[in-house]
């Protein structure tokens, strides 16, 4: 089994790209486990077709986490894509981690993380205990930075960078870097610049995903596009990135940029 | 005293507006304190001519807070505006939010929350426990939310108005919205879209500040805009928005958009 996350900034395309990632893994015949790690709570909705699946954290607080079962958490998308969504508290209160760490704890004891693939889609913003957890505690294997040209993108991602080598000392985990995606902005020199910081943090650039339309169309039908435009070039661009992702075994610890080195990195680009 | 608080999406411009902000309102004669709450910790570099101060949880871990004087915690910068950086933990560990309790705590012990004005400088992009403390302990009383039109860091901004709905029935805390601000990415539209965004969560736009180069050559020389070009249209909008909000008393409970709501406002967009 491999787990594979995917981290990044607010907005910067993880939905997106784990959606018609894990439509696209499923495709090829891969049992696929997607779980929404972001208290939007919207990773799987193209893969449902529109709908928000309830969250494991609103199904504790209803009904308390003794009595539910595998088929209230975990719902059957597009291509046969298994979607859980963790939730996370209203806002303003508590701790936005803890669904992400609910969820994990019931999904063990229903024996219900399992499969060829998961694919964790975890927001990047704040990479605090709660949101580091699933690098932490051996679930995200395969860390993969979703990053655009745009220099806040890239602190994110440098972030995220700075857990995976604190993290990636510890024993129980064993998280590693597998590379960095680009998802365009259409800002010129992004792919040399994003493939320039993927070099500098001891990684590298991993898949170049345009900036494309089709995906809003394929929004606007709730479907991935993957299901919407599967003919599309934008469809091979997935598709390419599954290949890529299923046969990466080249991982690395991180060397993340310090504040000075970022700075003059922004300059340069 | 006032107690002002910017609050928005990582990269949306809070620092750069609080910056400017707390510097044309020194400049009109008040005693201004301005604390970041971000663990980017670059809330006031500009008002230091560039420097990184010391954060407050640095000063914990290497001292203690047994030890800490207001020298250590507070610096002056440019128009006499003080200074101050919560800081976070190491990303990957501890609680991100633990920067800005900790700083508040230690603030009130040295009896160094006082000023005509308090700018909080807060990062929105996850709103628990953690970066709501300024608006559930009472200390932020008026919110302001930084926002563009961009989906995203609308999204953002009505889950700030989220918390600020739950918490303003709290006995501790007093906190209302007093407005919204555009800080401008030049999108078609922008100011009537977030005009129109305001006044749905019961508010109003209280500021659009165009996106203008004179930024980033400020930026460049390590100086606010109000310093490196105190004559530039851009100064005197920053002069503008302090005079609006050092006058303003209108304030009001949000009534944040649903998710469907959100998702009808964004296709009308
Ligand atoms: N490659 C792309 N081309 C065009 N639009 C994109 C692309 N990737 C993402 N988007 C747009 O960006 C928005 C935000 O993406 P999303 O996947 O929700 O981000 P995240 O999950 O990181 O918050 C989506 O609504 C989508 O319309
Ligand atoms: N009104 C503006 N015009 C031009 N550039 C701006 C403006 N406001 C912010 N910026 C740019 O956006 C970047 C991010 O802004 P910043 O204030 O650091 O965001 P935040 O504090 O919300 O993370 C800054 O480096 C600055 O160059
Ligand atoms: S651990 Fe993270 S999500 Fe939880 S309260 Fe702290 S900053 Fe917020
Ligand atoms: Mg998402
Ligand atoms: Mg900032």
């Amino acid at each position: 089994m491999k787990q594979i996350a995917l981290y990044g900034k607010g907005g910067i395309g993880k939905s997106t790209t784990s959606a018609n990632l894990s439509a696209a893994l499923a495709e090829s015949g891969l049992d696929i486990l997607q779980i929404g790690c972001d208290p939007k709570h919207d990773s799987t909705r193209m893969l449902m077709h529109g709908s928000r699946i309830p969250t494991v954290l609103d199904l504790i607080r209803e009904q308390g986490d003794k009595n539910l079962t595998v088929d209230d958490v975990v719902h059957q998308g597009f291509s046969g894509v298994r979607c859980v969504e963790a939730g996370g508290p209203e806002p303003g209160i508590g701790c936005a981690g803890r669904g992400i760490i609910a969820t994990f704890q019931l999904l063990e004891r229903l024996s219900a993380l399992d499969g060829d693939v998961i694919v964790y889609d975890v927001l990047g913003d704040v990479v605090c205990g709660g949101f580091a957890m699933p690098m932490r505690e051996g679930y995200a294997q395969e860390v993969y930075l979703v990053t655009s040209g745009e220099l806040m993108s890239i602190y994110a991602a440098n972030n995220i960078a700075k857990a995976i080598t604190r993290l990636s000392k510890r024993v129980r985990s064993n998280c590693r870097l597998g590379g960095v995606i680009c998802n365009a902005k259409n800002i010129e020199g992004e792919r040399e610049l994003v493939a320039e910081f993927a070099k500098r943090i001891n990684s590298s650039l991993i898949a170049y995903i345009p900036r494309d339309r089709v995906v809003q169309l394929a929004e606007v039908h709730k479907q991935t596009v993957l299901e919407y435009a599967p003919d599309s070039e934008q469809a091979a661009v997935y598709r390419r990135l599954a290949d890529e992702l299923a046969r990466n075994t080249r991982t690395s610890i991180p060397t993340p940029l310090d504040d000075d080195e970022l700075d003059a990195f922004a300059l340069e680009s």
